[in-house]
Order: C-alpha cells, then sequence, then structure tokens
C-alpha cells in the first residue's frame, strides 16, 4: 500500500545511505534508550541535505488533526494548561484498504466487509498507548433525514509474528447518526492494548457495518449516505504517553484531575471514607 | 551653622543636567544586562513547512546581556557566581565572567507529517526560554 511503498522506498534509500534516514535513529525500536538523541523537530536542523520525500497525508485526516492541535494548544504552539488528558503525543494512521468484499446484490445499509491493515512504524517503544479510535467520516458533508443506528462489527486479526492464524471472536460496536454528522468515533482501546504494547509494527483487521433508520428497517436507497461509496475508509488514532527524555510530561494539579484513578489523594475520598467506617463497625 | 544649613536648602537638589531616566539607566538597570529576547522565526524560513504543519510561528526567544556583579538579589544566582566574578575581576581575567542563560522553558506543541505519510501531534519539553539567569 502507500505507506509501506514509502516505508520501502525510504528504507531502500537509507540502505544505501544508511545517515539518509535519520528518522530511524530517533526512536529506536530495539528500546534502548539514547536519551542524548536530538528530537526529530532538530534531527533535520543537522542533516543538511534536502527533506526526506514523504508521503502526502489524507486531506480530512489532516483537517481532523489541525482540529484537534487547535483544541490542545495556543498559536504560540504551547500546549494549554485547562487539558484534561495525560497524553503528549495523538498518532493518525490512514488504513491501507486491503481489499473490499462487495457482494452482488448490494443492500442499502448494510456495507461490505473492509480488510484494514494499519503500519504502525512511527510508534516508538517510548510511547504508550492510553486510547485508540477508528474515526470514520464521509466524503461530502451530508445529513440524515432521521437518526439512524448502526453496528459495527470487528474482526482483528493475529499479528503475522504470532504462531496463531485464526482470526479472533468479532467485536460489536453499535452507534447513532444523528442529522448533522463529521466524524464517527469507534473506541478500539481495549482491542488494540496488547498489540500496541508488544510493539507490534502492523495491525490487520476486518470491518463491517449494517445499518437501521428510526424504523428498524434498512435505510431506503433515498436516504442517500447509505451506499458504500460515500464512506471514507477508517483512520486510527493513537493517544499516547511517550516517556522519553524530549517529551513534555504535564504536572497535573491535584485540583484538576477529573478521573480519581489518576487522582491518587493521600486522604480517602467521602465513599472510600464511609466504606472505612463501615468495615470498621462490621468487624466490631 | 544655620547660614550654611539654609543656604544648602536654597542649592537644586539634583544638577540641572541630571535626568532621572538616566540614572535609573545607569545604576538600577545598567545597559544590556542579561535579559529574555525575542527571536520569531516561521518553519517556513527554515523550509520545514512541508513537513510541520503547525505552529506556523515559533519563538524560542534566547538569553543575552552582561551580568551585573550582584547577581544574586537579580537572577537568584548561586554565589559561585559572584566568587567566578571576583576571580574574573580580581585574580585571573582569562576566568570567564559568568554567562547571561536560560533558566526556565516551556514546552511547544508541533504537529508533523511524517515520512510514511502519518500525522503526528507531539509536545516537546524545554523549547521556548522563559527566564534568564547568570551562571
Amino acid at each position: 500500500c502507500q505507506a509501506s511503498r514509502g516505508e520501502a522506498q525510504i528504507a531502500a534509500s537509507a540502505e544505501l545511505e544508511p545517515e539518509a534516514e535519520p528518522w530511524s535513529l530517533l526512536h529506536p525500536l530495539d528500546g534502548r534508550d539514547r536519551s542524548g538523541l536530538l528530537p526529530p523537530l532538530f534531527k533535520i536542523l543537522s542533516d543538511e541535505r534536502e527533506g526526506i520525500p514523504r508521503l502526502q497525508p489524507d486531506t480530512r485526516a489532516l483537517r481532523y488533526m489541525k482540529r484537534l492541535y487547535k483544541a490542545y494548544a495556543t498559536k504560540e504552539g504551547i500546549p494549554k494548561s485547562n487539558r484534561s488528558h495525560l497524553y503528549n503525543t495523538v498518532r493518525l494512521f490512514t488504513s491501507c484498504v486491503q481489499h473490499k468484499q462487495v457482494p452482488v446484490d448490494q443492500v442499502p445499509g448494510i456495507f461490505p466487509s473492509l480488510d484494514l491493515l494499519f503500519n504502525l512504524d512511527r510508534v516508538s517503544v517510548l510511547e504508550h498507548l492510553l486510547k485508540s479510535i477508528l474515526l470514520y467520516t464521509f466524503k461530502d458533508s451530508i445529513s440524515f433525514p432521521s437518526a439512524v443506528k448502526c453496528e459495527c462489527d470487528l474482526v482483528i486479526k493475529e499479528p503475522k509474528s504470532s504462531s496463531e492464524a485464526f482470526p479472533r471472536a468479532p467485536n460489536s460496536f453499535t452507534f447513532e447518526f444523528r442529522k448533522k454528522h463529521k466524524w464517527i468515533e469507534l473506541d478500539v482501546t481495549t482491542l488494540l492494548q496488547p498489540l500496541v504494547a508488544s510493539n507490534e509494527r502492523s495491525i490487520h483487521m476486518s470491518v463491517n457495518f449494517t445499518c437501521v433508520n428510526d424504523q428498524l428497517q434498512p435505510p431506503s436507497a433515498q436516504e442517500s449516505p447509505f451506499n458504500m461509496s460515500l464512506l471514507v475508509p477508517p483512520s486510527l488514532l493513537l493517544y499516547l504517553n511517550d516517556t522519553s527524555a524530549q517529551a513534555y510530561h504535564y504536572k497535573r494539579r491535584p485540583s484538576q484531575s477529573p478521573d480519581h484513578k489518576a487522582h491518587l489523594s493521600p486522604y480517602p475520598t467521602g465513599q472510600e471514607a464511609a466504606q472505612g467506617r463501615r468495615s470498621l463497625r462490621h468487624r466490631r | 551653622g544655620q547660614e550654611i544649613v539654609s543656604s544648602e536648602l536654597k542649592k537644586p537638589l539634583v544638577p540641572p543636567s541630571f535626568n532621572l531616566s538616566e540614572y535609573f539607566k545607569r545604576f538600577l538597570f545598567p545597559q544590556n544586562e542579561c535579559e529574555l529576547h525575542d527571536f520569531r522565526l516561521s518553519f517556513s524560513q527554515l523550509k520545514w513547512d512541508n513537513w510541520i504543519v503547525a505552529p506556523h510561528r515559533y519563538n524560542p526567544r534566547y538569553c543575552k546581556g552582561d551580568c551585573p556583579r550582584a547577581v544574586g538579589h537579580r537572577y537568584g544566582s548561586p554565589v559561585h557566581t559572584m566568587v567566578q566574578n571576583i576571580i574574573y575581576e580580581k585574580l585571573d581575567s582569562s576566568v570567564p565572567r559568568p554567562s547571561c542563560v536560560p533558566a526556565k522553558y516551556s514546552p511547544l506543541s508541533v504537529l508533523t507529517i511524517e515520512p510514511d505519510g502519518s500525522i503526528a501531534y507531539k509536545e516537546y519539553e524545554d523549547m521556548i526560554a522563559t527566564k534568564c539567569t547568570c551562571r
């Protein structure tokens, strides 16, 4: 696919001139922490020759990431302090659609299964996964005549490196399209956590949709969004915590943390204190 | 002594040529003392705008200027800095005077296009100088 072909080209040029591809030096996949390395931003500084040829990202994906940037940082690029998250890295990967099994009689509302491959070479060993989203969008901005419910079956194929070759049981997600729907986010964190943690370099999955309108029938052909051509193959978003020395580690003030897990308060909170009293009484 | 006192009182407090702001500049805030300076650059100047999508402008700022002798109270410098200054002034001028360097930094968020076409939002530590000191 586009990404792997690009990688192949870059890898080939790296073989020719080992110093041609500085990026791989920055995120050693072998896990050795070379904290003295410059951050990717300035590795190019020391490299006089012209920029490395790079593949152009999908415009819709770029638009999404620019919107995310505006939400997290000021115009000068300073991370906003009123944040409620711990990740300091967000990576968006465009899928290499392997192939679509298009059924002969395509019924509106039922999408052919998509085989997707995501190449995770850019994720370094020091980047730990906190959240993962499959991001769907449409080719054009459309509005739905009425709310439509969809069910998405997702199967993660066993990674090449693992011995078993069988695909896992499908995981189902249900969600609803509302009127003006731009982006649909499917949280796949629990599915991908073990793969990213074991430093898998690519993730292979198959996805299929079935949708019904609020009368629980397959949407009619008139409800235009449901022919396959309008749904763009999904991108994969990884929210990561980069633990390397040059990454910014946000020091959260106790008053700011919304979820108690991250906020290890030295004193039990209300319900914990009540529980303590109850168990004390129970023991007595 | 009354005549002396009264004649003294009649004298103008400051010499006619004296300028208050000049006084401040020369004694309380000497010229080009160690302080923070701006340096606004855009990534297109460095021809990096084909892979750095945001921010468009970046001001890393830098520290420049002379370190005054009494650095402790202004810059929170350790006593060693004053010792080094005394060595420079009284014993051996080949020992450098204390230098004006950054003491604190703030992070920078960057949106980049990776060589494989994926897009990365990353936050880097220590990318903008926010305070200077003499060391």
